[in-house]
């Protein structure tokens, strides 16, 4: 299932 | 962390250098959008907010205080200490046609209508144009100082690899983020001509220069 993480990305 | 987004960052990180030595060396920043640079430095400090309020890892935090701190050490020089060396004449893309589209857009269309998210969504469509003005400028001029076109390539390489990076994320973690994705799209997209001239020419010792 697409599960948002934290903003980890620049 | 995948080694398309390390790779991604590093020529993100490249690419705002070489700009940045190039302006500070030759004391001239002749061929380049101050525009698209004010741009540049909007995006980064709509999307890096969080800085101050999450700690992700400390690379994350050290790339962002130097794509900020460079971006506006980037546009410090263009438009104060270098300004005579600006080429206003040829940088008059109508900006106010990119922010207002995308910060309506924003607004529209989000994960969630918070104040963070919204900026942080106005930020990623942003980057997805911001490099139109530095295009529009080139265009007009009709060619580009080598080390600039080799600037914008590693600015359009960068969000080329973020998409491979996507992929790599969707299939091995699920994780996916449809914003994000359609803005690298649209991104990488308008680099494509650029990356058939950079191929093309400047690869094979030309100078870049568009049919005037």
């Amino acid at each position: 299932e697409t599960i948002k993480t934290d903003k980890d990305e620049l | 962390m995948n080694i398309f987004r390390l790779t991604g960052d590093l020529s993100h990180l490249a690419a705002i250098i070489i700009l940045l030595l190039k302006i500070w060396k030759s004391r001239s920043c002749a061929g380049i959008s101050g525009k698209s640079q004010v741009l540049f430095a909007l995006v980064f400090t709509t999307r890096y907010l969080d800085l101050l309020t999450s700690f992700i890892s400390l690379y994350n935090t050290t790339m962002k205080v130097i794509y900020i701190g460079c971006s506006y050490a980037t546009v410090y020089l263009i438009y104060m200490k270098l300004k005579a060396t600006y080429d206003g004449n040829h940088d008059t893309f109508r900006v106010e046609f990119l922010i207002v589209p995308v910060g309506g857009l924003a607004f529209l269309v989000n994960h969630d209508f918070s104040p963070l998210e919204i900026l942080w969504t106005f930020s990623i469509y942003l980057e997805s144009v911001a490099i139109l003005p530095q295009l529009f400028m080139i265009s007009k001029t009709g060619e580009a100082e080598t080390i600039t076109t080799h600037y914008l390539f590693f600015l359009g390489l960068y969000r080329a690899l973020y998409l491979i990076n996507w992929i790599w994320r969707f299939y091995f973690e699920g994780f996916f983020d449809m914003i994000a994705i359609v803005a690298g799209v649209v991104q990488t997209i308008l680099y494509c001509d650029f990356f058939y001239l950079y191929v093309t020419k400047v690869l094979k010792g030309k100078k870049l220069s568009l049919p005037a």
